[in-house]
């Protein structure tokens, strides 16, 4: 049986001519490297739920996009962190929703699917859920970088409009 | 907003999705990324699919599980259920994109949007990574 691997990193805020040579360098070569991460256990017989989930870390460890380090700002400067993963055999799920020190969120949501009897756990709990099965915490800071706060400055000058054309992704 | 949905050597889905949300947002919002159903869905019956874009109105269309059912329930293709389910949220002024992957092996994606970053790979596809 064959496998495949599709991934995205998002839309809508990449406008031909808004996105420097640099910046498209680097988001290529983040994509590139989620597909080695999850095809990679794929190839050797592993599970579609950890490819996604290799994927995903990968992409949310990459500056380059809008999940984990790299994330947009809320209106009052931090960062909030939602996931979701499913597999298709059992439909078992998990998700976590508005976390702020858990690193890798969507290991916090198959840790959700996996570890504990509920689908969503959010906010505060989600975090405390996600430290206390082992999952690293850091502070929210470490997930903002400095593109993401000049695009908040942008949005607030401007009024602070819900970003309904998802121009900053 | 990141995802992955893959199917494995055994023809099982899954899908994961990952997200900061929108900047500025206030009030607690939460978008589509983590409601099963919506931006999130998995089902061996069907596909597997992640989305990205205007997180309400992929809520409002349940996205991810209209996706699964116009192929489980409607009979519809892949691809033709992903362009489905584009339109339904394009109708109600939405945009956005989406990703999909059948246990038969069979890959989709389709955005509205002028760019996505997307990629894909396989045992027997090439490998493609794109963003317009």
């Amino acid at each position: 049986m064959s496998w495949k691997l599709v991934i995205h990193g998002g839309c809508g805020a990449m406008r031909p001519g808004t996105v420097s040579k640099e910046q498209d360098e680097a988001a290529r070569a983040g994509l590139n490297a989620a597909l080695d991460a999850g095809s990679s256990i794929l190839a050797s017989g592993g599970s579609s739920l950890d490819a996604v989930e290799a994927a995903a870390r990968a992409l949310e460890e990459d500056p380059s996009f809008n999940a984990g380090r790299g994330s947009v700002l809320t209106a009052d400067g931090h960062v909030e962190l939602d996931a979701a993963i499913m597999e298709g055999t059992t439909r078992r799920a998990g998700a976590v929703a508005g976390l702020r020190t858990t690193r890798a969120p969507i290991a916090a949501a198959r840790a959700a699917m996996e570890l504990s009897p509920h689908v969503l756990l959010t906010y505060e709990g989600g975090d405390r859920f996600a430290r206390d099965q082992g999952l690293e915490q850091v502070d929210n800071g470490w997930f903002v970088i400095p593109e993401r706060a000049a695009q908040l400055d942008r949005v607030m000058a401007a009024g602070g409009q819900f970003d309904a054309d998802i121009k900053y992704g | 907003t990141i995802g992955a949905v893959a199917v494995d050597q055994s023809g099982h889905v899954a899908a994961a999705t990952s997200t900061g949300g929108l900047t500025a947002k206030r009030w607690g919002r939460i978008g589509d990324s983590p409601l099963i159903g919506a931006g999130t869905y998995a089902d061996d019956r069907a596909a597997a699919v992640s989305a990205t874009g205007l997180g309400e109105l992929f809520i409002r269309t349940a996205a991810a599980h209209e996706l699964c059912a116009l192929i489980r329930l409607g009979g519809l293709g892949l691809q033709e259920a992903l362009d489905a389910v584009l339109g339904e949220v394009g109708s109600l002024g939405g945009k956005g994109g989406l990703i999909a992957v059948a246990p038969s092996g069979e890959v989709a994606w389709g955005f509205t949007t002028p760019d996505m970053y997307r990629g894909r790979a396989g045992s027997d596809i090439e490998r493609c990574v794109a963003i317009y």
